[in-house]
């Protein structure tokens, strides 16, 4: 564990929290992706099946937990409590571009052709473009309420604080990640036009609003 | 196992 792999564990944290608490709090899962969050269901689940079988230490264990656990508790607000204010029509970035090449992605690079390697790398791969669907609506609606952009921020910013990390953990324990290294530049670069967005007027108290 | 599959990232 080092500084920047804990902040952006972090930053991933206060993303959940933030998702849930909007749902909540405007009782409404308005402006928010079913398809994105469906996802990162899959991308958790395939991750962390080492979980039953492989111990790595306690704070490993509780955050797998936790992120299985809250991102099953989003999809069933969104499929069932708050059903209603889902509105699928503006929610149709066609998820099976994405599944497709990431599960042909996952079987030429992996670590060892095993199944659970196999499913590592899909679920590295997966989570790097899963945010794509969420983003499309947006661009798709032009604008976004203020929690949301916090929670796209934090979720954003959780990816690029892995970078450092992985710098920092080349020089310090000399291992290299290629696969996690490539596909988490990849997500973090899904982000900059929201980000540019995101610093530039929510940040100074103005509404998140694309350009026309 | 190789270091790079140590897998212990969230």
């Amino acid at each position: 564990m080092n500084f920047f792999r804990l902040l952006g564990d972090l930053s991933h944290l206060a993303s959940i929290l933030i998702l849930l608490h909007k749902i909540k709090t405007t009782r409404s899962c308005r402006g928010l992706s079913f398809k994105t969050q469906a996802l990162y269901v899959a991308v958790f689940i395939t991750r962390y099946l080492d979980l039953t079988y492989r111990w790595v230490s306690l704070y490993n264990f509780v955050m797998k937990l936790f992120f299985i656990g809250s991102s099953c508790a989003t999809l069933y607000l969104m499929r069932y409590k708050y059903c209603p204010t889902h509105d699928p029509s503006i929610d149709t970035f066609k998820i099976e571009y994405l599944v497709g090449p990431c599960a042909i992605l996952a079987l030429i690079f992996n670590y060892k052709f095993s199944v659970s390697e196999v499913l590592w790398s899909f679920s590295i791969f997966l989570e790097s473009v899963a945010i794509l669907p969420q983003l499309f609506m947006l661009q798709r609606t032009g604008e976004a309420e203020t929690i949301t952009t916090h929670y796209l921020a934090a979720l954003g910013i959780y990816r690029a604080f892995y970078i450092p990390n992985w710098i920092y953990r080349y020089f310090t324990e000399g291992v290299v990640d290629p696969i996690a290294i490539v596909a988490g530049i990849a997500q973090t670069g899904l982000y900059l036009d929201f980000f540019y967005v995101y610093f530039t007027k929510v940040m100074q108290g103005e509404k998140f609003e694309l350009p026309a | 196992l190789p270091h790079f599959i140590q897998h212990d990232e969230l």
